[in-house]
């Protein structure tokens, strides 16, 4: 889906 | 991973190098707010606490190892070592009215409503105003030593390059976190005052220095 957590960021 | 992102945590790291460094050089801690540090070491803390059960790469491990690290370690040169140096008449903010908020929109906004979840949405929208204490000491002195200037403006790049890898992102990838976007936006636009005068005084190699 279009959201979604970004869980590789820092 | 791309060179938004990269180039963005790599100012990050810069900034926080850059802190180490006016700290180390000036023997002070003088112009640095505890309270915004006290702030980054709680983000990075309640962020991070998928350290030892996720795995995304090397690079994300290390980089949140050190974030952790270099925060507390921060804190104690600032509690301890340079103590004498720490003014707490002039970092007055109350932490309160940001740590208050940002629970309460950590319990309203959270992708699951579990414990590291909630922490994690908690420490986003703590990471957005983090940096009030500091700007306001700032706004109180009036004045910055010209290191200080260039810590606040690596950390302020950092958050403002996580902006375009969003845009490249939702292009590349097709996704959006709307939660980490809408706090990134808010943290970056206040960073705007400082930019203008880091750009139109320091950068033409004047002192930082607010209008009376």
């Amino acid at each position: 889906s279009l959201f979604a957590p970004a869980k590789d960021e820092l | 991973m791309n060179l938004f992102r990269l180039f963005g945590d790599l100012s990050h790291l810069a900034s926080i190098i850059i802190l180490l460094q006016k700290i180390r050089s000036t023997r002070s801690c003088r112009g640095i707010s505890f309270k915004t540090q006290a702030l980054y070491a709680t983000v990075f803390i309640t962020r991070y606490l998928d350290l030892f059960y996720d795995w995304v790469s090397l690079y994300n491990f290390t980089m949140k190892v050190f974030f952790i690290a270099s925060s507390c370690y921060i804190l104690y040169l600032m509690r301890y070592k340079y103590r004498p140096t720490h003014d707490p008449s002039i970092d007055t903010f109350r932490v309160e009215y940001l740590l208050g908020p940002s629970a309460v929109l950590a319990l309203l906004f959270h992708y699951r409503f579990t414990v590291p979840e909630v922490f994690w949405s908690f420490s986003i929208f703590l990471e957005a105003v983090a940096i009030l204490p500091q700007l306001f000491m700032l706004q109180r002195t009036g004045e910055a030593e010209t290191i200080t200037t260039h810590y606040l403006a690596a950390l302020g790049a950092y958050r403002a390059l996580y902006i375009p890898n969003w845009i490249y992102r939702y292009f590349t990838e097709d996704m959006v976190d709307p939660i980490a976007v809408t706090a990134g936006i808010v943290q970056t636009a206040l960073y705007l005052d400082f930019f203008y005068v880091y750009f139109t005084k320091v950068l033409q190699g004047q002192k930082f220095e607010l209008p009376a």
